[in-house]
């Protein structure tokens, strides 16, 4: 694909590309927040000849759910009330304490009685994840890589001793 | 025979987001 150029929205949201040929176009926004949490828009628009494509995307549509399953390494049981901590990968230091991960997280929560969280993440964005102690907030065990596509449920296990 | 497009990006409530960078590619 090639860049035809950028635009900043005005305050009312909207981004006005004016005159084009008639085509198919990818529109690109990677810096929209909702929530101080910045999400991944990406999609195609056709333009016709003589119409007015005017488009109109809610940012927090390009997402989909994380499912969180944390359980023991010693005997497979569900974990309740284990912290988890959503991160966006580059912002993440294995090194950090939880506390600096909390400050640079998009979202946190703790399990519920049967191990399991569930977040709605923006899509296509790399994220790590965190697991600590809520009463020592020592950290149990971290993750680099996880993404999910948009609309999409991406079940997933963690164990911890 | 051009066609004109406009984009505009919303929070949940249907507010509009200011000074997001847009790109439009070919």
């Amino acid at each position: 694909n090639i860049l035809l150029e950028t635009r900043l929205t005005d305050p009312n949201g909207l981004a006005d590309f004016g005159d084009l040929n008639p085509n198919n176009y990818m529109l690109v926004a990677d810096s929209a927040k909702v929530n101080n949490v910045a999400y991944l828009v990406q999609e195609y628009v056709q333009v016709r000849t003589g119409a007015v494509k005017a488009k109109e995307t809610k940012v927090t549509d390009y997402s989909g759910t994380f499912a969180l399953t944390v359980r023991s390494y010693n005997n497979n049981q569900p974990l309740k009330n284990i912290g988890v901590i959503i991160i966006p990968s580059n912002k993440f230091n294995y090194a950090s304490t939880t506390a600096a991960n909390l400050k640079v997280a998009d979202f946190s929560g703790v399990t519920n009685d049967t191990g399991l969280i569930t977040f709605k993440i923006p899509s296509n964005k790399q994220y790590s994840v965190y697991l600590y102690n809520t009463v020592t907030n020592a950290s149990y065990n971290y993750n680099n890589s996880v993404s999910v596509q948009k609309d999409a449920t991406v079940n997933y296990l963690m164990n911890i001793y | 025979t051009s066609g004109k497009l406009t984009y505009r990006l919303t929070d949940d409530a249907g507010k509009g987001l200011a000074n997001v960078k847009v790109s439009l590619f070919d």
